[in-house]
């Protein structure tokens, strides 16, 4: 039996709204430990890995492991049913072909059930191994998300340049250039911790499609280092985290 | 000129 209670809804809609456009369907891998999600987007250029401990939740069991494979266009139908506030139970016998969705307000004097069909998904899973950036960069969620924005109206690729002194965006295209550079501030909004200086160039499309991660976490980490996918994560409250790893364009 | 690369390549496979 797995059986998991989420005081609010609202966490679960931003995690699901978070994977959707990257991902149409995916498998979350539910063990005592908690729920992990790991999947590449369908043109395997980048891949996403959620965590979300089990003391995410008001309530979780997990009597032996198990994977629900979910279409996350459906999940998200589901969502939209139910209010921000109200708890949300996710359960699922242990050889399920379904799992069942319950929504119970506030006020507890309404409850709703829904029950998704589980997909079979033959998902094959990387391992990721530890790594030392060179650069990590903590700035405002809301501030890179607006960067990936406004870069990407000026071209499909965008430069991304480390530095002691900042961190520099740059895409250059047909119509013209765009060059954002943020320094380290005494507010302390943006925090650098640089060994080495490291440039790379990314596909913009992937970086404003991780941005829909952004009404999780005020604060989004940046990992950078020579040769390796870049690393954004958001932090999911104190419970876990949704990283994003994306290839970076090589010369040819 | 760039190309884009594969995530699998960078990480190994289970």
């Amino acid at each position: 039996m797995f059986e998991a209670r989420l005081g609010s809804t609202t966490l679960l809609k931003k995690i699901v709204d978070a994977l959707r456009e990257i991902l149409s369907q995916s498998t979350l891998d539910c063990s005592d430990s908690g729920i992990q999600l790991q999947a590449m987007d369908n043109s395997h250029v980048s891949l996403v890995s959620m965590l979300l401990q089990n003391d995410c939740f008001e309530k979780y069991r997990c009597d032996r492991n198990i994977s629900l494979g979910l279409d996350l266009k459906s999940l998200s139908k589901v969502l939209k049913c139910a209010s921000g506030d109200d708890a949300v139970t996710i359960s699922a016998p242990d050889k399920a072909d379904k799992v069942q969705l319950s929504f119970e307000s506030a006020g507890k004097e309404r409850t709703a059930d829904y029950e998704l069909r589980l997909l079979n998904l033959d998902q094959e899973h990387l391992g990721i191994p530890e790594t030392d950036y060179s650069c990590v960069v903590i700035m405002p969620a809301i501030e890179f998300a607006r960067i990936c924005r406004d870069m990407t109206s000026f071209s499909e690729s965008v430069v991304i340049a480390c530095s002691k002194d900042g961190i520099k965006f740059s895409a250059s295209g047909e119509m013209g250039s765009a060059n954002i550079k943020l320094s380290q501030t005494s507010k302390g909004d943006v925090d650098l911790t640089v060994e080495e200086p490291v440039t790379l160039s990314f596909a913009g499309r992937y970086l404003s499609t991780f941005t829909r991660a952004t009404p999780l976490s005020e604060k989004v980490k940046i990992g950078m280092a020579a040769d390796v996918p870049l690393l954004v994560e958001y932090p999911i409250e104190d419970y876990g985290y949704i990283r994003y790893y994306l290839a970076p364009k090589v010369d040819d | 000129k760039t190309k884009q690369s594969n995530i699998s390549s960078f990480f190994t496979k289970k």
